[in-house]
């Protein structure tokens, strides 16, 4: 099973065109694995990146250098996905 | 019995398809199930048809969670089937439907990626086929379609999560639709269904030139978002899907429209940004409640404005 401990999910607004287009070359820097839940897809719409752990770094670096505001959508995607487990579990437990 | 089923709770494919069949057995005469062909994986590709009788009816198609990891589309889709089945012969509405037209209704859309992400990436979005030459596999289903195929918003890399593929209707799930679609001859509405934007979209996508029926689409897509806002306040915005979100080429709606399929549609549904895929079960039943109204005035002025 895939494991995604210490992901986060980051959603951020770029600001114009040029910081839009910014976005989508971070999207094609494969060795960041950036998943993009939602695609970037100009200024004035939110941009969500599920980002790796070990890109965390990088990604908020390159985030901060060129001003973007962002926020944390989601602060440990694994604990997320802990919780919705433990949910379906509960219910088929449940006899109905 | 259907219900004893846990619409509240997210389900495993093989926990939706049994539940199909109770869904056909509970409701003889008006629910059945067919199959439109296999997933690569070899998977059966089941849609539950609505229908009163008579042939070659009019007809309109849904379909869910061709994104395998928006669980809540698919979530949706269980509740708006059993939704269908109940409140025929109880809601004038439903009712006049299907006495004049069938719905089909693929919950499924992708069940490869779907079992793939109760079994090993929650977070799998396309398809499960392999690639030539590449070493990811899938494609994305909504970039597979012959409409403006291989355009902007879409990928030419096997790795990209939104991968376009070797050809048009390469992967076994679109071409099922496909054929299913042109077999039939008389599908009036597609209804396409994702999340998690809160959005109410409909064609073109792979240009922004807006479509021939462009304000009739508008009008149509304002009036069902005002109504399913009027259930918990969710607001949507709505639009053509390259004025609203971006350019996306290759996608459902595009190519059902490009048929002749006027009334095609694509809903965006919950959340808002806090959750994204991870949507809580406890925002199935809201969720699914509140998309209920926008389907059934899409759905009603489908079958008001015949063409």
């Amino acid at each position: 099973q895939r494991q995604f401990q210490g992901d986060q999910v980051l959603r951020i607004m770029a600001r114009d065109e040029e910081q839009a287009a910014l976005l989508k070359m971070l999207e094609e820097q494969e060795e960041l694995q950036v998943d993009f839940w939602r695609h970037p897809f100009g200024p004035g719409h939110p941009a969500d990146l599920r980002v790796p752990f070990p890109s965390l770094g990088a990604v908020k670096g390159f985030l901060e250098s060129h001003s973007f505001p962002y926020t944390v959508m989601i602060e440990d995607v694994q604990e997320l996905l802990d919780e919705e487990k433990e949910a379906m579990a509960r219910s088929r437990r449940v006899k109905r | 019995s259907s219900r004893a089923f846990d619409f509240g709770s997210y389900h495993t494919l093989d926990e939706i398809y049994s539940w199909m069949d109770t869904l056909v057995e509970d409701h003889p005469g008006l629910v059945s199930k067919i199959q439109i062909g296999q997933s690569y994986e070899g998977r059966d590709l089941l849609v539950l048809k609505f229908s009163t009788g008579g042939s070659a009816r009019p007809a309109i198609w849904v379909d869910t969670g061709i994104h395998s990891r928006e669980w809540i589309s698919q979530a949706t889709g269980v509740w708006t089937a059993n939704k269908i089945a109940e409140e025929y012969g109880r809601d004038p509405s439903v009712t006049a439907l299907l006495d004049n037209m069938d719905v089909f209704l693929e919950i499924i859309a992708n069940p490869d990626g779907f079992v793939f992400t109760h079994s090993s990436d929650r977070l799998w979005r396309k398809t499960r086929s392999p690639n030539t030459g590449s070493h990811c596999l899938g494609v994305d289903p909504n970039r597979n379609w012959d409409a403006g195929f291989g355009g902007a918003g879409s990928s030419g890399d096997p790795c990209s999560d939104i991968y376009h593929g070797p050809f048009p209707h390469s992967e076994r799930e679109v071409k099922a639709i496909v054929d299913f679609i042109r077999g039939h001859g008389n599908v009036k509405s597609v209804i396409s269904i994702h999340s998690y934007s809160q959005m109410l979209l409909f064609p073109y996508g792979y240009t922004s030139v807006p479509s021939p029926d462009y304000q009739e689409m508008n009008e149509l897509a304002k009036k069902a978002v005002s109504d399913l806002a009027a259930v918990y306040g969710t607001k949507y915005t709505f639009g053509s899907i390259a004025d609203t979100i971006y350019t996306a080429a290759g996608t459902t709606v595009d190519w059902a429209y490009d048929q002749g399929v006027k009334y095609s549609f694509t809903l965006e549904l919950r959340d808002t940004g806090r959750h994204g895929f991870l949507l809580p079960s406890s925002q199935i039943l809201p969720t699914a409640t509140e998309t209920w109204p926008a389907l059934l005035d899409i759905m009603v002025h489908v079958l008001e404005h015949p063409y």
